[in-house]
Formats: structure tokens, C-alpha cells, sequence
């Protein structure tokens, strides 16, 4: 059988099925393609992206609204499964729930920090974290974001300690001078605390959209109760170096509010 | 306006294209009309056998569906055929030549979500709406 007529149906239907020709395949590709809103098929480098925190959390939020296609998903995840499972508790939040309701289209980041940077001494603890929002299709806009951090329990000298996590958008960066930056959200968590922690960045996200020059990333700073500031890694958020289920990531729902329309030919 | 003969054929085809009659013989439809009368055909889209697992990541694909058949006299006696339908089948009787018979479309539509990856690796996962033929009728 061709790749897009099941054998099976040939019999019943009453007509003549036959296999398509390369160009004639390739052009139903390029016609799928075009209706969902692709110029071309994605190449993603996945060496180990598919088995990344983002693909779980989305896979759960898909999971949330596809119910009813729910068999035909399950033979496809295997690969995911056997981590899928492990998930618990689940990854998306009530909140991310009601956000989807609302949403045409929901979207997630990978960070692309690779390195840590060299910051002044007073924040030299700070990790950044920076997000490629440039690539948003046209008429979407931003109805919610979030960042999303993992953050194990941590049982060593820090045990009965506060710990207050703040999330800074970086406006201004000059050489040599301090870093200008935005407090956006804060948390303060017990160290033994664990699980997802979610920041609002919704403003955040909507001017990188709309601006992408404006986009010079996150910083992330924790500070212990008597406000000495230290590493995230000692406060068991995890980082670069962590898990790859764990990773830190930027999800954002988005409304449509252009119609789509396809090119006449 | 129709002949009383033509009124009294019509009302003894009682035959739904969207669900066939449990007892071919209760219906008024023989073999051939069944055949090739409106209706929805099952015709599954496999992004897995379009070669797109490294990039779709759910659903394997779709019950996309498409709806064939021939829309004829009488029409109303086809599930879900509109005022138009049977308007264009009088006009077409009257010029067979010119004016074709109503079309055989979709009437109902389904949405679909799809969860895949984008060339940096971002996940996106979108909502399309009129993707699966629910029901077919005449237009």
C-alpha cells in the first residue's frame, strides 16, 4: 500500500486505488505540509532532545487534550513511554490545563545557554538562561508563559533553610558596566521542597515576540534567609548538568488572531 | 413539480447513506444506488508512512476521511442534504448538459491536535481545526 491509502479500504470502497508516484507522494506531502501551517519539514537535532523535559511536558499536555485519540498515540510513544511513566506526578500543572483551553497553540523552548558567563562579583552566582522566540508564526500572540525550573530536596547543611529564587528579565547589557535587569517573579521554597517550580513571564514573552531585539534573556538568582546569595546547584535547582527529564525550559500558550489563509494556485 | 408516480418512488426509498440498512431488502435502494450513493469513505493519513517520526511526535496520524458518492434524485431522502441540494438537482434534471449534480461534501469536521518538533528543537503543539470528515452530505 502507499503511504497514504491503507490497503484495507481498497476493497470496500468501490475505487480504483493505486500506489502514488514519487513526485506525486512528495507533492501530497508538500500539500500536508502547507496545511499545517509548515514551509518546509522540520530537521530537528535531536541527539538527546526527544528524552528532554520540554517533549515530556508537552506530550502530557497533548495526552490532556487527545483523549479521545488515545489508542492511536499509544503505539507510536513507545520510545517515550518507558520514561513517560516513570513522570510522577504529572508534569503539566491545573494551571497549565486551564491556559490550554484557551490556547490554538502551545509552544516550548529549549534553553540555549551552553556556557556559564563570567558575572560581576556581586552576581556571580546568577545563571542565565535565553530562549529563541524570533520564530513565532505570523497573528499568534501570547496569552500565557512560563519558565520552568526543577528543583531536587535538598538535605545537606541547608536542611532547615529558606530559600527565595527570583527571576530577573535582562534589559540592558554594556561591557564592562552591571548587567540592567527586571525582578519578574519570585519563589520562596523550604529546601526540602521538590518538584516544578513555574514563573510568570507572560510580558516577558510578549515583547520578545513582538521585539526580538529586545531579547537578552533571563537570570535566575537564589538567596539563602539571612540573604547570602548562592549557587542554584547547592539549592537543588537543576541546571545544564542535570537529568535530561529535568531540564529547565519556557513553555507559552498562544491565541490566533489572524486568520490563517492558504495561497490560492 | 413532480409527477404523483415519481412522489410515491420516492417515498418508498427510505436508505441512508450514512448508515447502511440492517436488512438490504427493507431497503429501496438496490445494489448499484448503495454503492454509489453520498457517503463517508475511511481513508487513514500515517505521518509514520509519510516518513515524519523524527519530526511528528502525535499523533502516528489521522482518520482524515474524505466523502464520495453521487448525490441524485431524491435527495431527500439523504441524510443531511440541504435546500440547495435538491435546488441544484431540479436545475441539473432540467439541463442535465450544463449544470451538474450537487456535490457529494463534507458536513461535519472534527479537529486535531498535533505535537511535533520545530527546526531548533522546540516542541509545538497545535490545534487544527476541520482536519477529519465526521459526516458526509449533499450540497
Amino acid at each position: 500500500s502507499s503511504a497514504l491509502f491503507d490497503s484495507s479500504i481498497e476493497i470496500h470502497s468501490g475505487f480504483i486505488h493505486r500506489r502514488l508516484r514519487t513526485d506525486e507522494k512528495r507533492e501530497m506531502q508538500r500539500e500536508i505540509l502547507s496545511i499545517l501551517g509548515l514551509p518546509h519539514r522540520p530537521k530537528p537535532h535531536l541527539s538527546s532532545g526527544k528524552y528532554n523535559s520540554a517533549p515530556l511536558f508537552m506530550l502530557d499536555l497533548y495526552n490532556t487534550i487527545s483523549n479521545e485519540e488515545k489508542n492511536e498515540v499509544e503505539g507510536f510513544l513507545d520510545q517515550y513511554k518507558s520514561i513517560f511513566t516513570t513522570q510522577s506526578p504529572p508534569l503539566a500543572s491545573l494551571q497549565d490545563s486551564a491556559f490550554l483551553n484557551d490556547a490554538d497553540m502551545v509552544m516550548s523552548f529549549v534553553n540555549l545557554v551552553e556556557y556559564d558567563r563570567e558575572f560581576s562579583p556581586r552576581r556571580r552566582h546568577h545563571k542565565e538562561f535565553k530562549f529563541n522566540l524570533s520564530q513565532i508564526p505570523e497573528g499568534e500572540a501570547v496569552t500565557a508563559s512560563e519558565f520552568r525550573i526543577y528543583k531536587d530536596c535538598v538535605s545537606n547543611a541547608f536542611k532547615n533553610e529558606t530559600f527565595l529564587i527570583s527571576i530577573y528579565q535582562v534589559v540592558q547589557e554594556h561591557k564592562g558596566r552591571e548587567t540592567g535587569m527586571f525582578l519578574l517573579d519570585t519563589r520562596t521554597l523550604w529546601a526540602t521542597e521538590e518538584g516544578w517550580l513555574e514563573f510568570d513571564i507572560t510580558a516577558t514573552s510578549n515583547l520578545w515576540v513582538m521585539s526580538p531585539r529586545h531579547n537578552l534573556g533571563l537570570q535566575l538568582s537564589v538567596e539563602t534567609s539571612n540573604g547570602n546569595s548562592i549557587n542554584p546547584k547547592e539549592a537543588g535547582l537543576i541546571g545544564r548538568d542535570g537529568p535530561h527529564d529535568k531540564q529547565p525550559f519556557m513553555v507559552a500558550f498562544f491565541k490566533v488572531t489572524k486568520v490563517h489563509i492558504r495561497t490560492t494556485r | 413539480s413532480a409527477p404523483n408516480k415519481r412522489r410515491q418512488q420516492s417515498r418508498n426509498r427510505s436508505a441512508q447513506p450514512q448508515d447502511m440498512p440492517r436488512n438490504p431488502n427493507m431497503s429501496g435502494y438496490n445494489s448499484s444506488d448503495q454503492k454509489t450513493a453520498c457517503k463517508k469513505h475511511e481513508l487513514y493519513v500515517s505521518f509514520g508512512q509519510l516518513g515524519w517520526q523524527d519530526w511528528i511526535i502525535a499523533p502516528e496520524g489521522y482518520a482524515a476521511n474524505y466523502c464520495a458518492g453521487e448525490c441524485s434524485f431524491p435527495l431527500n431522502a439523504h441524510m443531511n442534504a440541504t435546500n440547495h441540494a435538491i435546488v441544484q438537482t431540479l436545475v441539473h434534471l432540467m439541463n442535465p448538459e450544463n449544470v451538474p449534480k450537487p456535490c457529494c461534501a463534507p458536513t461535519k469536521l472534527n479537529a486535531i491536535s498535533v505535537l511535533y518538533f520545530d527546526d531548533n528543537s522546540n516542541v509545538i503543539l497545535k490545534k487544527y481545526k476541520n482536519m477529519v470528515v465526521r459526516a458526509c452530505g449533499c450540497h
